[in-house]
């Protein structure tokens, strides 16, 4: 375990707790896409399969759980909550994510570290890990009003993959062997897609004005 | 034999 990775996964935690602290306290799931949180319930199921079956650390079985739990929680109280599921952005939210999730799974027969059922799920939850948020984005554009919580959802979500890469070349660098193409790739990509919400965010925040997505 | 290749990240 390194500092980029401890922080990459507290960024990653934080952004979930955000979001569950804006749906539990302000009873509102406004400017979030359902879509998108579906997606990261199915990325967790698919790559904590071995929850139970292989052990790394407390730390890691503690930190799987809170992810599938949260995740879950967060689709419960989108679609079943009386009062949040009525705050949701339906008409809006309406990126057909099918379309994401086909291709990876397709991906995932194709290219894995190895052909069992487990390494093929978890290759399937890197590729989709890697256009979850595109949903989310698609949302952001169409309905541009991006309140402080879901900004900061989104901007943490891009932290803790940016703490990710800084965690791959330190590990490339003290580990030898150590080379995960597949995560690299998904990884990057995943990324890049964040970049250009970072850019307007942090000039939102620079020029101190409501952060607007250009159309 | 090789140790089996963990994903030992999240």
């Amino acid at each position: 375990m390194n500092v980029f990775r401890l922080a990459g996964d507290m960024t990653h935690l934080l952004s979930v707790v955000v979001l569950l602290l804006k749906i539990h306290t302000i009873k509102s799931c406004a400017g979030i896409s359902l879509k998108t949180q579906e997606l990261y319930a199915v990325v967790f199921a698919a790559r904590y399969l071995d929850l139970f079956v292989h052990f790394v650390s407390l730390y890691n079985t503690v930190m799987k759980l809170v992810f599938l739990a949260s995740s879950f929680s967060i689709v419960w109280y989108m679609k079943r909550h009386k009062i949040v599921r009525r705050t949701y952005d339906k008409d809006h939210d309406t990126f057909r994510h099918y379309v994401l999730v086909l291709p990876c799974l397709l991906l995932a027969l194709l290219i894995n570290e190895k052909f069992t059922f487990r390494e093929v799920m978890w290759a399937f939850s890197i590729y989709l890990e890697a256009v979850a948020i595109f949903p989310q984005l698609v949302l952001l554009q169409r309905t541009r009003n991006i309140d402080n919580l879901t900004g900061q959802y989104v901007f943490f979500l891009g932290a803790y993959r940016v703490l990710y890469i800084l965690n791959w070349i330190y590990r490339y660098f003290t580990e030898p062997h150590f080379v995960h193409w597949i995560s690299w790739v998904a990884g990057i990509v995943q990324t890049l897609l964040y970049a250009d919400f970072f850019y307007y965010y942090i000039m939102s925040w620079k020029n101190n004005v409501k952060l607007e997505l250009p159309a | 034999p090789a140790e089996e290749k963990k994903h030992d990240e999240l």
